[in-house]
């Protein structure tokens, strides 16, 4: 049994395909620095998430194996328990095979998703024990030459986002990359050393660590500097979600991370989004406090749209630089 | 040896459940902050 890292998909927004099996089983899948599991909904769920989704069937993948470790993975808004299984995987033309991922038996929560299941990009020790993910396994079979991932994420358009594997097209973004070091192997977590608004700190006043993070969508802080950074903003709670007017959005102040030497601006406009109805919501939100003693941010989709990220797992460093 | 992967940007559970009215109701079991927790790593 294993437990993992509570998480939100509430907010999720960026998937891409991948299939499972021989003949290929098609699902779309959140490709989650965050996390480091493979799961896809299987013919054993019999939760109402596994009826609105697609299912793997194992009985005619000639290429399935069954391991039958039991898995839990339980999330913010939801939860998946099933059994670990190997397969080949095949992600655009990388073929991944002898493949450890978990089905699903049952799920909680998650019938509106707009993702079958989750491809997790985070270190080995992030993921089930015993388990190799899948980047590991695409580098240990020797599948992909560079030991590097990227992600450039639209603001605006629908397509247009990608994940890059093996390697790194420099088109996607402005200027030189700055690299970072990975400050703990775990997630793809780094040391930063300030937060400013208007010139004034805001949290981070020590240095604190920060985690790249593609599958959650927000910027997440302790909750009392983001309750704080509420207050400062205007934003009121209405109907449960922080709003602020959309008139007053162009005067909000940017928020700047200082991190390894560079300062990496956030406007307004990125951390204040738009809803379909029109009411203008922050994306900020709170809780990391629980995550380790030491103060740590997670940047979200939220940062990760403004900033090109390269994930180098061959040096154990981040790259960022604004993306085009 | 760059292998690059389209990834589509969906309408979030969020919007879906608040075009079903059901986000308050969700919110309210899991109130946004709470939710957004990547909690402590049980290993």
């Amino acid at each position: 049994l294993s437990l993992h890292p509570l998480r939100n998909y509430l907010d999720l927004a960026y998937v891409g395909n991948i299939s499972i099996g021989t003949p290929p089983q098609q699902f779309k899948v959140v490709f989650d620095t965050g996390s480091a599991d493979l799961w896809v909904p299987s013919t054993y769920c019999d939760s109402v998430p596994c009826y609105t989704h697609n299912v793997f069937n194992p009985h005619v993948s000639t290429t399935f194996r069954l391991s039958g470790f039991p898995v839990d993975l339980t999330y913010g808004s939801g939860r998946m328990v099933g059994f670990l299984g190997y397969d080949t995987v095949r992600i655009g033309k990388l073929v991944d095979v002898v493949q450890p991922f978990a089905l699903s038996k049952a799920q909680f929560g998650l019938e509106h998703a707009p993702f079958d299941g989750i491809l997790g990009l985070g270190y080995r020790s992030l993921a089930i024990q015993g388990t190799t993910p899948v980047f590991d396994n695409l580098k240990k079979r020797g599948v992909i030459s560079q030991s590097v991932f990227a992600f450039y994420l639209s603001t605006q358009k629908e397509n247009g986002s990608i994940v890059m594997l093996g390697g790194v097209d420099n088109s996607y973004h402005k200027g030189k990359l700055q690299w970072i070091p990975v400050s703990r192997p775990h997630y793809w977590q780094i040391t930063m050393n300030r937060i400013t608004i208007n010139g004034v700190a805001f949290g981070c006043c020590r240095g604190c660590q920060a985690i790249l993070d593609t599958g959650t969508s927000f910027l997440v802080g302790p909750s009392r500097v983001i309750t704080a950074v509420r207050r400062l903003i205007g934003a009121r709670l209405v109907d449960n979600e922080y709003a602020v007017s959309c008139s007053y959005v162009a005067r909000l102040p940017t928020i700047i991370f200082s991190i390894n030497g560079n300062d990496y601006p956030l406007p307004p406009q990125a951390y204040i989004r738009k809803s379909l109805r029109g009411k203008c919501l922050s994306t900020l939100a709170g809780g990391t406090e629980n995550i380790s003693r030491s103060e740590t941010w997670i940047l979200g989709d939220v940062f990760l749209r403004l900033y090109f990220s390269v994930y180098d797992r061959g040096n154990n460093r981040v790259g960022l630089a604004p993306a085009v | 040896c760059l292998v690059i992967i389209p990834l589509t940007k969906m309408k979030t559970m969020r919007e879906t459940l608040r075009e079903k009215n059901l986000l308050t109701n969700f919110l309210l079991r899991n109130n946004d902050d709470r939710s957004q927790n990547v909690a402590h790593d049980p290993k």
